[in-house]
């Protein structure tokens, strides 16, 4: 089962098309291997991108190099899943 | 596993074999009302299930609903589960959604995605695509909300097989789209057709690959606005509504956009709870305040559909 150990899930807010268009690079890295929640799409409307634990650097090193915005929206994506399949296992009991 | 409707939990997430278990125990509990179609095989051949609700006549006007066709969207799947025994337990006590299955038939698809939902279960709690095979790529599946005959190929959807919206190698590529879309050609007579994913809270209409307006999208933008207001008016929860590619973004081979095509001018999607604390990993304390809201949503476009013959 993947594991999702030091997952975050961070929220950029891409204030013009140009920051739109650098978040676009940053998907096509694929080295990165980041997963779009909410894929780039106008300026204003937030970004959500879950980041495996080894490119969290490189991704935030992109981001503010760029003075791109962001939040962590997600801390560690393993931990709420323990919780959600904690709370199945406990429904079924 | 649950003993009746009445006893399952829906206030938690489901394995598909819970969900299908309880397709079963619905249809026989109500043998009158709800009967399980089997509309085609899954690319890994999991059965495609649709349960049909309908009070008699002949292929009556009849709307869609379905939820999960994006796996990892767990609040879909589990609102869809709700969704089933709140329209057996109401109909014949709500007047409003009696008299409306009075005169239509719903098809509520639960699991749109099934090697995908299986998928979330056992590997990846985060996949969101089919499970097919791509010759030529080491990366698996389509988004099968790329994939519909409509704008296939534009931009809104990705030509690389390892991306997350990558459309497939050609429209309907997809068995678990082609199902549905085999489906509503032979049926003939939809009226409205809903596709319910999550997250960001939204009720958006067509189109998604071109900023062309639908011909009704006063209509359409009337009916998602007294819609929103409905699901708000339950928990405060805000919707925003719109056109997909004013909304949201643009998107290729979508579904509505697909369905509006063939002339289901009640084409909505939703994308339900949350804005994104949670995102795809809502709580399941959340499963039940979301499926009721979003209700009333669903109960005000069947009855504009109802009251809006065409």
């Amino acid at each position: 089962k993947e594991d999702f150990v030091g997952h975050q899930v961070l929220r950029i807010s891409a204030a013009d098309e140009a920051q739109v268009q650098m978040v676009k690079e940053l998907e096509d890295l694929e080295h990165l291997q980041l997963d779009f929640w909410r894929g780039p799409a106008q300026p204003g409307s937030p970004i959500d991108v879950r980041v495996p634990f080894p490119s969290i650097q490189a991704v935030k090193v992109f981001l503010e190099a760029r003075g791109l915005r962001y939040t962590i929206m997600i801390e560690d994506v393993q931990s709420l899943l323990d919780d959600e399949q904690e709370q199945m296992f406990a429904s079924r009991s | 596993r649950a003993r009746s409707t009445n006893t399952f939990n829906y206030a938690t997430y489901h394995t598909l074999e819970e969900i299908y278990d309880f397709m079963d125990l619905l249809a026989a509990e109500h043998p009158q009302l709800v009967s399980k179609l089997q509309i085609g095989s899954s690319y890994e051949g999991r059965p495609i299930y649709v349960l049909k609700f309908s009070t008699g006549g002949n292929n009556r006007p009849a709307i869609w609903i379905d939820t999960g066709i994006h796996s990892r969207e767990w609040v879909t799947q589990a609102s869809g589960v709700w969704f089933a025994k709140k329209i057996a337990q109401d109909y014949g006590q709500d007047p409003a959604f009696t008299a409306i299955l009075d005169n239509m038939d719903i098809f509520l698809e639960i699991v749109t995605n099934p090697d995908g939902f299986a998928f979330t279960h056992s590997k990846n709690r985060m996949w969101r695509k089919t499970r097919s095979l791509t010759s030529g790529s080491t990366c698996i599946g389509v988004d099968p909300n790329r994939n519909w005959d409509a704008g296939f190929g534009k931009a809104g959807s990705s030509s690389n097989p390892c991306s997350e919206t990558y459309r497939g190698k050609f429209a309907n590529s997809e068995v678990e789209v082609k199902s549905i879309v085999d489906f509503v050609k032979e049926h003939g007579n939809i009226k409205a057709f809903i596709s319910i994913h999550s997250y960001s809270q939204l009720l958006l209409y067509p189109f998604g690959y071109k900023r062309e307006s639908p011909a009704d999208k006063d209509e359409l933008d009337q009916v998602a606005k007294s819609a929103v207001e409905a699901l708000t008016s339950l928990y405060g929860t805000k919707f925003k509504y719109g056109s997909i590619i004013t909304t949201i973004y643009q998107a290729s081979g979508g579904t509505i956009d697909w369905t509006y095509d063939q002339g289901i001018k009640y084409s909505f999607t939703f994308e339900l709870r949350d804005t994104g604390r949670y995102g795809f990993l809502l709580p399941a304390s959340q499963i039940i305040p979301t499926a009721q809201e979003t209700w009333l949503a669903l109960l005000t476009i069947m009855e504009h559909t109802l009251n809006h013959p065409y």
